[in-house]
């Protein structure tokens, strides 16, 4: 919250659209900034009325450059948008950047979802300041994710302030972003990338870069949009220099950061049954140039020279890989090492020895 | 030593960065005082958004101050 936790006395608030942006559509406006108060309410007792004319307590703008609150916009990129806590005057007031592309989507580079920002910029207004946890709606940095937006901690901080909604039914916040350091963590797929090593989980992925102390997590939505929130599988092609993503039954290329054309693809694509609907994991053997494909207790051979599955599989992982049990999460490999993990552990594996050398929790590889 | 351009330019970004967002006062504050204060910022940046608390300009942290944001301060009473 802001100091002195800032809050509008009613619940009945007010709010005013004094113009619109030439980005779109005036009644997609309306519908983006009406649904991102919408948010707010249906978690807390707040009601919102919109006035034609007059003052409102939220009076919502589109303005660029230096924009009439000596607060000025930057241009494009950079600052968004920006709100008042509640107050007389400016307080509550809600601008956005006009020098920004705005959409009703998430496509695009340099675009950015109105509503998202509406509903970020309202937190603001109804008393809300910026939260640190990433996978929150108050996080000061912009992101796009799809489903409710508000998570525990945007939940609990609102309703400290307005209370409960007591004719709304539950609605399912976003789970806080996982701790690297809980024992009990698992992953669900990592890949290499160019050196680095990502690791997912629910929505966020972690980047381990081999030059770097820290350890980044960050929304993939944020780095890529198009991917789904959650991945089942993911390995890197050195050879090709690409990585594939998996999720569901359908997969995604990646060259560097970027998504290659013509994809997604269905995974049955690469000789899969259709019965397989999820990949569990995925690890490319640089030595030999195969690609296991971990689905149940079962695992399949890729020749990525070839692009076909070879011939002899599904074979059973614990009959194979004795030692580690019959599932994996996900894989990795390096320098004749596989790296399996499993709920919160990881066996480090001969892969020529066939053989478990050394067994770990899952975040060792997040120094935890 | 003289700074590189580049360098420099992601000094001035951090400057303008935390005058925004960290309440970093405008304008020097005696030789040395500034610096000082400018590491602290960076700290207080780093701590919020969860990056290694270091005090200096790495990567990471110039990485997070490019992205696109809400153009309300993190750590002050807006005003």
């Amino acid at each position: 919250h802001f100091p002195r936790d800032l809050k509008w006395e009613s619940t009945n608030v007010t709010f005013r659209i004094l113009n619109y942006t030439a980005d779109l559509n005036p009644k997609d406006v309306d519908r983006a900034l009406r649904n991102a108060l919408s948010v707010w309410s249906k978690v807390t007792p707040l009601k919102f009325q919109r006035l034609y004319t007059g003052n409102a307590d939220i009076m919502i703008s589109f303005g660029s450059k230096e924009h009439g609150d000596h607060n000025p916009f930057d241009g494009p990129g950079g600052l968004l948008a920006h709100a008042y806590p509640p107050g007389k005057g400016l307080g509550g007031d809600t601008h956005f950047d006009e020098d920004e592309n705005w959409t009703k989507d998430s496509h695009g580079n340099k675009k950015f979802n109105l509503f998202f920002v509406a509903a970020h910029e309202f937190g603001h207004a109804l008393g809300m300041a910026h939260s640190s946890d990433p996978g929150s709606l108050m996080y000061p940095v912009y992101s796009y994710a799809q489903g409710f937006p508000l998570s525990v901690d945007d939940i609990e901080g609102i309703q400290s302030l307005y209370g409960k909604n007591p004719d709304h039914e539950k609605f399912k916040p976003k789970p806080v972003a996982p701790d690297k350091c809980d024992p009990e963590l698992s992953f669900d797929a990592i890949t290499e990338l160019r050196g680095e090593t990502i690791i997912f989980k629910d929505r966020f992925y972690w980047r381990i870069h081999p030059n770097m102390i820290e350890i980044e997590q960050t929304l993939i939505k944020s780095t890529w949009p198009d991917i789904p929130n959650k991945v089942d599988a993911a390995y890197e092609n050195p050879e090709k220099d690409i990585v594939i993503i998996f999720s569901g039954i359908r997969m995604w290329a990646l060259n560097g950061y970027n998504i290659v054309d013509g994809f997604p693809k269905y995974i049955h694509k690469l000789g899969l049954p259709k019965r397989v609907r999820k990949i569990d994991a995925a690890v490319n053997i640089r030595d030999t140039g195969k690609t296991l494909l971990f689905v149940d207790e079962e695992y399949w051979s890729y020749d990525e020279q070839m692009a076909t599955m070879d011939s002899g599989y599904p074979r059973s992982i614990e009959e194979d890989f004795p030692g580690i049990g019959d599932e994996v999460d996900a894989a990795a490999y390096h320098y004749g090492y596989l790296s399996l993990y499993h709920k919160h552990t990881q066996f480090e594996y001969n892969y020529d020895a066939r053989k478990v050398i050394s067994i770990l929790r899952a975040n060792s590889i997040l120094n935890c | 030593k003289p700074l590189s351009t580049e360098e420099t330019n992601k000094v001035l970004l951090a400057e303008k960065y935390l005058r925004r967002f960290y309440r970093m006062p405008v304008g020097l504050q005696g030789e040395g005082k500034a610096s000082d204060l400018m590491h602290q910022k960076i700290r207080e940046m780093q701590e919020f958004f969860r990056l290694e608390v270091t005090g200096n300009l790495d990567d990471n942290t110039v990485k997070v101050m490019e992205m696109a944001r809400c153009g309300v301060p993190d750590v002050a009473e807006y005003n």
